[in-house]
């Protein structure tokens, strides 16, 4: 299972956070303008947070992260 | 198995709920306005609870969550 | 598998009914106008009575629960 | 797998028949109007009887009961 | 896997037939006009027989057993 | 995996052929017109004979069985 | 995984091919004009054989053999 | 997993091919016109030879096989 | 999960490539124009290669290879 | 589960992110203007990163990364 | 799970690449015009590379890569 994330300005971040008990930031990816990346939740990460304009692809469809 | 939610406003709170026979609260998210999160049930999570003006997706298609 | 609950007025209330030989209430989550649920059947949970006027998205579809 | 049922009069039942050799019923499970319940199959409840005025939402589609 | 049942006059029965090298009646459930059940084949029932006047629905879509 | 036999005549007969090395007949299960019978393929039953006029619904349509 | 045989024409012939390094005749199985059979794949049954003219349904459509 | 053939000459033969590292023919299955075969890959079975007119019925669609 | 090819021409050849950390040729079929195989991927067999001209059945739909 | 990348231009590259706690490159490829691939999510890899331009067919549909 | 490459011109060339931490080539196959190749992701190849210009028919669709 995994999500396609495309930065749509500089600076977007995607953060992982922690499966378990805690709830915690393990990991923090940059992307640039135009990038692409692709994530699957995994054995470290249940939870992912966009921050950033972005376009986001998921099983529900499309969603689009902004910054204001 | 994971929903989406998109913060439509500052101040938007995700909690997550103890999976188990006890139901409390064992993390709450706060998400400023156009960002977006990733949340899938897991081995601690089995209901979540989403509060603030929010665009959610999930296996059934979108709920939009109000605040008053 | 999980089902969505959107409450559409103040002191809507989820219960939680236990699995197994028994069957009780085990959790009552009250719900403020606007706000939404999303709960998984588990392990202590295996049937749920919605209170209060709500719009509940299922896998047949929508359901709306009224209060009289 | 779960079922939805919705009660369209007050004192609508809910019967949970025992799985195994044996069938008996092991809980009633009372409605008011405009409440609405979601339950499953579990091991311990291999059917259901619903008496009263009720809509419920099953795999195949809809069915309504009705009292008479 | 489970069927649904509606009783269309008093009367109606349910029989369930054993799983295993013999097969014998092992319950009959009588419903009355408007009741509907939900039954599930299980580790003791591999077969069902209805009679009477009822509305089946089953995987395959819907069928009506009639009384003559 | 079931199948659904609906009996068109009285007298319709349903037979069960037995799993394994050997192929004999275990069971014959006599219908009435209008009676509905569900029945599975089990460990003891692989094949299944329909003599009589009834209508079948199975996993590829409806067959109906006639009796000349 | 079953397939479904109906006899057009008296005499019909269904022939279960034995599974593994052998292939064998195991069972033959006559059909009447009009009877119906339902047959599964087993774990001595890997390949049947149709004769005389008859309908045949299986997972990619309809099928009919004929006598000549 | 099975694929359909029937002859549509006589004469037609479908050839069974070893399963392993070595590939040799273990069965050869002759068909008049207007039989019918359904044959499952097996333990033993990992291709198929068909020659002769046929029709032969499979996941992707149907596809013909001539004699020339 | 296996393929359909048939031969529109004579020599056609289809070849079997080895599973493993090794790749090397393990069996090669030829084809007369007309006639039609259905082969599996194995424990054995990870890749084919079809020479000549041939129509070939996919999960993906139709490719026709050609001979040059 | 795979996704497919070809580069629409020279010097695009594919990150591969290591899974589990520590997230950090562990390959990156290099592609040049029309070569594809095909790269799986493995027990190494839980995340791709795709830089430069490129078309990107993955389970949701087609994205397209660009170079600023 | 396999794709299905065709190449459209001489000395196309696939390239499976190692399954594991470390990341490279482990098998080149060449293919001339017309020739079609069936490859599966296996124990030992968790990524492909296409080289020339060739059809491939994979799970989103189709994709040609080019050769410039
Ligand atoms: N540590 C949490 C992270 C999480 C997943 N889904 C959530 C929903 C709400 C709050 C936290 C979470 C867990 O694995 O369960
Ligand atoms: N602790 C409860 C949380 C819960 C899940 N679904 C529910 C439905 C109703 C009430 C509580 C719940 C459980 O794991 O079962
Ligand atoms: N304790 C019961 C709760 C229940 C589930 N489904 C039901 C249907 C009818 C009545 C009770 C129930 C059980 O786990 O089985
Ligand atoms: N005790 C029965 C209950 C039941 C399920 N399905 C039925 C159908 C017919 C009659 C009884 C039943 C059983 O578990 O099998
Ligand atoms: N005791 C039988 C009941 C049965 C199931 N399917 C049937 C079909 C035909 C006759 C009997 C049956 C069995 O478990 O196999
Ligand atoms: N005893 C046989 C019955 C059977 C199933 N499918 C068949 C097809 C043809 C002939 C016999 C059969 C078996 O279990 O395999
Ligand atoms: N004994 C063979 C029967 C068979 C199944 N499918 C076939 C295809 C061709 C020839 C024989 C067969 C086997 O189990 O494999
Ligand atoms: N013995 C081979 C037979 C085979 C299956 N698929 C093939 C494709 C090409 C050549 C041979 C084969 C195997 O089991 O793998
Ligand atoms: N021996 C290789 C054969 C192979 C399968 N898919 C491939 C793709 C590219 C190159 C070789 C292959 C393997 O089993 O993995
Ligand atoms: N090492 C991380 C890589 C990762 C996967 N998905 C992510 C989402 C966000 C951040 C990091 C990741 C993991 O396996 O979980
Ligand atoms: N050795 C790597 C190959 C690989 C698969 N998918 C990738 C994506 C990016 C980079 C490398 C790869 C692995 O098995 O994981």
């Amino acid at each position: 299972e995994y999500v396609v994330v495309k930065a749509l300005e500089n600076g977007v971040t995607i953060i992982g956070l922690t499966r378990g008990k805690d709830t915690r930031l393990h990991h923090t990816e940059k992307l640039d303008k135009g990038e692409v990346m692709l994530l699957q939740f995994t054995e470290n990460t249940s939870a992912m947070k966009i921050r950033g304009k972005a376009e986001i692809w998921h099983r529900f469809g499309n969603t689009s992260s902004e910054s204001f």
